[in-house]
């Protein structure tokens, strides 16, 4: 960007747009630059790819990417993933399963949708592929009445690990939300609060709209983690810092692609790299 | 909301009588912050305010005694005429049965557009036929069969056929066996990046003739929609846009980006989950939407 001491108006548009490009929102890649205006005034470095990757790791510092860290052992534990149409939930579930099977765990998906269109027969398919247990209710049951059973089901058996599917849903209907706060509890009065980790998934390909999704589901859902998907789009999913600024919720993972094997666990550096550099 | 702002900024301004270059320039940057936070890609902001610019330094504004309102006009204005162009129509004409191609990113709409659009075609008489190429996702087939089921439609399926080609073919025999007159296409979903599944699509609208090629779009795509209107054209050359999940409070600035990029025109939105939940575009609405 910069390799002369004066640095003018175009040069601190070349970072804005780094930054809004990357989906970090307005606001705060206005406060990143005018905090690099300050930094070159007063210390004059030229390496700002070094600034700003240190400044972005910063905002991200902090943050746990594992889950149950402090999961109390031999007793169950559950994931309920939550979010808005189409964003991955269910090929998360899918990925989940198989990567906590390969650990060891006993697991168990409950299909929380049931109301979308094959939402149930999907999560099946990816239960056969992760080949663990499958716990379904009736078309159109009362999602709620599902985990409860599901859950009781999974101790019943011995299973180590649930993980919760539910229906994609627009934050803006008051329905919707009341039902994902209904899981929630329910899932609560079965699963110890070390032993549950409530994750919001988000589409890397989602702009500004994904932070007005943390905000409203955050309370809802007592978000602890954040998936972010398709991130193999090469979309930067820079909204995960404007939400890990105002929530503090850590991304966890990053779905890949398509495929069970498609989840990474979520590393910092890596990721504020593919930004900066 | 965006006239809130600029009220505020404006009875400042206005205990100051006339506007400056200054004010103007002030007024524009919170536009473009606005444009911004509603999706809107960081070139076409900038075009945009730059082209409202232009317009606001003129005697309208500045010797206006509401110069505020006059710049939200103006964006409104300009917004407007690029959203507002072509005609809608679907274009249903050709080689018959008539065959319309729903494509895009993963998680778009699309199997659930081609249900809410056989619902929408029937409504006006059409007779249409649902089909899908999608081998790739779990119970893909079963979505739309169940989706077409419930809405009453004509689904096909050949589970012998082993190429998207082949099941297209085989629905426009059957399609013309019993009078149907439109094949609704659901694809897989894509990335614009995932160049050997962009290559599929472009062999199979090379080998068959479709009157509409659709880009179903989430109308909470962010800054990447650009890259992916760029590679959706040079691969697919889509005929129209259909912007979904405009029932959100997403503000969907990508539709605008991307309009203002290929000039493709907004031939239908996505407005919820339900089979009849599709509406024809508002370009008015949709300013005002993009403008907070
Ligand atoms: N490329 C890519 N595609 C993904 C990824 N995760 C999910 N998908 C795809 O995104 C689409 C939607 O995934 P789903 O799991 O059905 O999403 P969902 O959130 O459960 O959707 P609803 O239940 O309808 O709200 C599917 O085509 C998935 O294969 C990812 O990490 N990369
Ligand atoms: N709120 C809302 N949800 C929608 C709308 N259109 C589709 N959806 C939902 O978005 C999710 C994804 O829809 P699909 O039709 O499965 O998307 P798709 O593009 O076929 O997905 P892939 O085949 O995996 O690429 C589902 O939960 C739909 O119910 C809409 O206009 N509004
Ligand atoms: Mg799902
Ligand atoms: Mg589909």
């Amino acid at each position: 960007l910069w390799s002369k001491k004066e640095t003018g108006e175009k040069d601190w548009e070349e970072l804005e747009e780094l930054l809004i490009q990357a989906d970090m929102g307005p606001a705060l890649s206005l406060e990143i630059v005018e905090e690099f205006r300050e930094f070159k005034k007063s210390r004059g470095g030229d390496d700002w790819q070094e600034w700003l990757y240190q400044k972005l790791f910063s905002l991200l510092e902090g943050n746990d990417p594992s889950l149950f860290a402090s999961a109390k052992e031999g007793e169950l534990k559950a994931i309920i993933l939550s979010g808005v149409n189409g964003v991955g939930k269910t090929t998360a579930a899918g990925k989940l399963a198989y990567l906590f099977r390969n650990k060891g765990e006993k697991v168990s998906l409950i299909a929380a949708d049931t109301f979308r269109a094959a939402a149930m027969e999907q999560l099946e398919v990816w239960a056969q592929r992760a080949k663990c247990r499958y716990f379904r209710g009736t078309e159109g049951a009362d999602p709620g009445a599902v985990v409860f059973d599901g859950i009781s089901s999974a101790r019943h058996q011995g299973d180590t690990l649930v993980i919760i599917d539910t229906a994609g849903r627009s934050h803006v209907n008051k329905n919707l939300l009341a039902e994902l706060e209904k899981v929630v509890r329910v899932t609560k009065k079965l699963i110890l609060p070390s032993n549950l980790e409530s994750i919001l998934v988000i589409d890397a390909l989602a702009g500004q709209n994904a932070f007005l999704q943390a905000q409203s589901l955050f309370p809802v859902a007592d978000l602890s983690g954040i998936i972010l998907t398709k991130w193999d789009s090469q979309a930067k999913g820079g909204i995960v810092f404007r939400i890990g600024k105002e929530f503090h919720l850590p991304v966890k993972y990053l779905g890949v692609g398509e495929g069970i094997e498609d989840l990474v666990p979520f590393d910092a550096e890596e990721f504020v790299k593919t930004i900066v550099y | 909301a965006l006239t809130d702002k600029f009220n505020a900024i404006f009875k400042k301004l206005r205990s100051k009588g006339k506007l400056s270059e200054e004010d103007v320039d002030a007024i524009l940057k919170e536009l473009r912050m606005v444009l911004l936070e509603s999706d809107v890609h960081y070139r076409v902001a900038k075009d945009l305010t730059s082209r409202v610019r232009e317009r606001a330094v003129g005697k309208e504004v500045m010797e206006s005694v509401t110069p505020g309102e006059m710049v939200i006009k103006i964006l409104w204005e300009e917004i407007r005429q690029i959203l507002g162009g072509e005609a809608r129509e679907l274009n249903l004409s050709g080689s018959f049965p008539a065959s319309v191609m729903m494509v895009g990113l993963q998680g778009s709409g699309k199997t659930t557009t081609c249900g809410k659009l056989g619902v929408y075609l029937k409504e006006r008489g059409f007779f249409p036929l649902l089909v899908s190429t999608d081998t790739r996702r779990p119970a893909a087939k079963e979505q739309l069969r169940i989706l077409a089921q419930t809405a009453k439609l004509e689904f096909f399926d050949d589970p012998q056929a082993s190429t998207p080609q082949e099941m297209i073919k085989k629905a426009r025999d059957y399609a013309r066996e019993k009078s149907l007159d439109v094949i609704l296409v659901d694809t897989a979903g894509r990335l614009h990046v995932e160049e050997e599944l962009l290559e599929e699509l472009k062999e199979l609208i090379e080998e068959e003739e479709f009157s509409e090629r659709f880009l179903v779009l989430d109308a909470t795509t962010g800054q990447e929609a650009v890259k992916v209107a760029q590679s959706f054209e040079s691969w697919v050359h889509p005929t129209g846009l259909i912007l979904t999940k405009v029932d959100t409070d997403a503000r969907g600035g990508a539709v605008l980006s991307i309009v203002a990029q290929t000039g493709w025109p907004v031939k239908l939105v996505g407005v919820g989950e339900k089979l009849n939940q599709i509406e024809v575009f508002h370009p008015d609405r949709m300013a005002s939407r993009i403008m907070g």
